[in-house]
């Protein structure tokens, strides 16, 4: 049968909210290893996104302030979505990992182009 | 038929010497959209990997060279190495790709967690 999101998904990632410090969300990458914080409001609510490339970005361009460097349109999956509908989003942003929130925006977990590598089918 | 390493790397990727800047390698990764940068010397053989993860590390403990946050074993993958055998990598190193080198070490291309998504099968 066919798997879904829901099968593969990270569930209890970190989440930081927009006021964290770009020092603050970068321990907190090194001490989890992920590389992709959901930032959230209120109740887990999903404003954006930060990733190791974004704090690289924040040293290559010399920026003091999350929301300087922070993703606020996020791409994001939902439970129940086909695995060849996300990887088809990971090939057209160019991007490894998309938030999974519920239908108010809520964080549920993380999917990552890590987790769907390990279905890869390598009969073509 | 089966495919290999070969047939999904990606080459022509940006390599950097070890007395490059956190900041200049900051800058290549902002300037490719990569977040993986092979660290060469002469002849473009392989003596170090560093990542968007690395950078962050160098933010969240204030590492001033890349000396101090490059890794130096890297793992790597031939170039007719199987796709179960790279995935098997990513899995129990936790990493999100590798670099590809030919029998001299010399770096040839990278293999992503990325790229291996592409092929993910969602029947199971
Ligand atoms: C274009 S990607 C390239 C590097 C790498 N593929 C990655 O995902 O970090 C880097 C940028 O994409 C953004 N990004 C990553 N995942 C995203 C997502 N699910 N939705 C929107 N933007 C995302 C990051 O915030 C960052 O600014
Ligand atoms: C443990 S991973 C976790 C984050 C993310 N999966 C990544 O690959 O960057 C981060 C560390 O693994 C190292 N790393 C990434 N790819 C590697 C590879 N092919 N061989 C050895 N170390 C690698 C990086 O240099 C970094 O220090």
């Amino acid at each position: 049968s066919k798997i879904t999101v829901s099968d593969v998904l990270q569930r209890d990632i970190p989440l930081i909210n927009k006021d964290t410090s770009i020092q603050k969300a970068a321990e907190k990458m090194i001490n989890t290893g992920l590389t992709h914080l959901p930032v959230v409001e209120d109740s887990n609510k999903l404003v954006g996104l930060i990733t190791a490339w974004d704090i690289s970005k924040a040293v290559a361009e010399n920026h003091e302030s999350l929301e300087e460097i922070m993703t606020e349109k996020v791409i994001t999956a939902s439970e129940n979505e086909s695995i060849r509908s996300v990887v088809a989003k990971i090939r057209s942003n160019n991007i490894s990992a998309l938030p999974v929130v519920d239908e108010k925006d809520k964080v549920i977990g993380l999917v990552s182009s890590d987790i769907l590598s390990q279905l890869a089918d390598e009969k073509h």
